[in-house]
């Protein structure tokens, strides 16, 4: 189909993946559930650190662009925290690991996580 | 999105997904492509989650994002959530949970709950359907047994449907996406019927992971938001993820 949604023919014999469709494997780590939640992430967030810092800060730049006075931020960074407590105590406290890892302010590293919440209207 | 579970002739169940994410957050005029998506991608990890050596479950997974959305229990369940949308959305459970009002759960700490500690397809089913939550949403879970797959649509407060697996009827699949199954998706976003055309077409007796990535792979199924391609085997504790590009010409959603 030569217009939206250019929906094709079934496709066939695509496995294993390669070609233009496919981007890459996905890489595998191992979290350990005996550590405490605030260690468990570590490895992860180290190796993937200036992905996960471009990915927040691309959205935090959307946020900009909207309100453009950087008040959408400032609740993100100073009120989000309070909600930390609230949480489920192992993944607040994840999320807490992830943030000092990181060195994303808390504030965003819950929006990230909270994001299927705010998006579902 | 698009997950899908399936059962083969033995009997065999085959859980599959395409995530897609990031309408409407930012387009790249120059490279045709979303910017959150593109972002996404690098992020996208498998965990082996482990407690005294052992694997609890498996996850594909997002790094920095402590939720589920795609994951199995190693022969016991598979889980899958696609997004629901509704204007009773997620952002009234926010303002609840501020406001004092917990009794709802996080959409994506009730899958990783589910994962870490439910022991059977069952008790996984009823803890996703009737567990409140603060958002809407599709559970799409497969066991590891015959006719144990299933669909939940879920409002906040109450499960609304669940669509479940019936070989004798010949429903040898179910296929979600991002509507509720008894109702016709929104006119510019069907990838239900390409998908389901692609299943039938494939038939039961040829079902295996590599026609599952035909299916997802093909467009508009596979489109400028999915992100990855996710394929469990629950019998076989296997697991495999690929990242997903569509070249164009491909619909953005």
């Amino acid at each position: 189909q030569d217009v939206p949604p250019y929906t094709e023919d079934c496709r066939s014999g695509t496995y294993p993946p390669s070609g233009q469709t496919f981007r890459g494997t996905v890489p595998w780590y191992k979290v350990n559930l005996d550590q405490a939640p605030h260690e468990r992430w570590q490895q992860l967030i180290s190796d993937k650190k200036i992905q996960l810092t471009a990915l927040i800060q691309s959205i935090k730049n959307l946020a900009k662009s909207i309100f453009p006075s950087g008040k959408l931020i400032e609740i993100v960074d100073n009120d989000l925290p309070l909600l930390i407590g609230t949480l489920p105590a192992q993944y607040g406290e994840e999320m807490k690991g992830i943030a000092d890892a990181s060195g994303l302010p808390l504030g965003e590293v819950i929006l990230f996580n909270i994001f299927y919440e705010v998006f579902t209207v | 999105c698009t997950s899908l579970v399936a059962e083969d002739k033995s009997g065999k169940l085959y859980h599959a997904r395409n995530l897609d994410f990031g309408l409407f957050l930012g387009w790249d005029v120059k490279n045709n492509s979303w910017m959150v998506t593109e972002l996404l991608r690098p992020l996208v990890v498998n965990v082996n989650f482990q407690r005294n050596n052992k694997t609890v479950f498996l996850s594909t997974s997002f790094v920095g994002y402590v939720g589920m959305l795609t994951g199995m229990k190693p022969g016991v369940f598979t889980l899958t959530m696609n997004e629901r949308f509704s204007i009773d959305g997620g952002y009234l459970g926010i303002l609840e949970w501020i406001l004092g009002k917990r009794s709802g759960a996080w959409m994506s700490f009730l899958t990783r709950s589910v994962l870490e500690n439910a022991t059977s397809y069952d008790e996984a089913k009823t803890l996703l359907s009737k567990t409140k939550m603060l958002a809407p949403a599709y559970f799409i879970l497969g066991g590891n047994k015959s006719g144990e797959a299933c669909v939940i649509t879920r409002s906040r407060e109450s499960c609304l449907d669940i669509w479940e697996l019936d070989i004798k009827q010949g429903r040898w699949y179910v296929l979600e996406t991002n509507y509720d199954h008894w109702k016709e998706p929104l006119f510019i976003d069907n990838r239900r019927a390409p998908g389901m055309k692609c299943m039938n077409k494939t038939t039961q007796e040829n079902i295996s992971f590599a026609t599952i990535y035909d299916v997802l792979s093909t467009k508009p199924v596979l489109n400028k938001l999915t992100t990855y391609t996710a394929l469990m085997a629950v019998s076989d504790a296997k697991l495999e993820a690929y990242l997903r590009d569509c070249p164009d010409p491909c619909i953005p959603w």
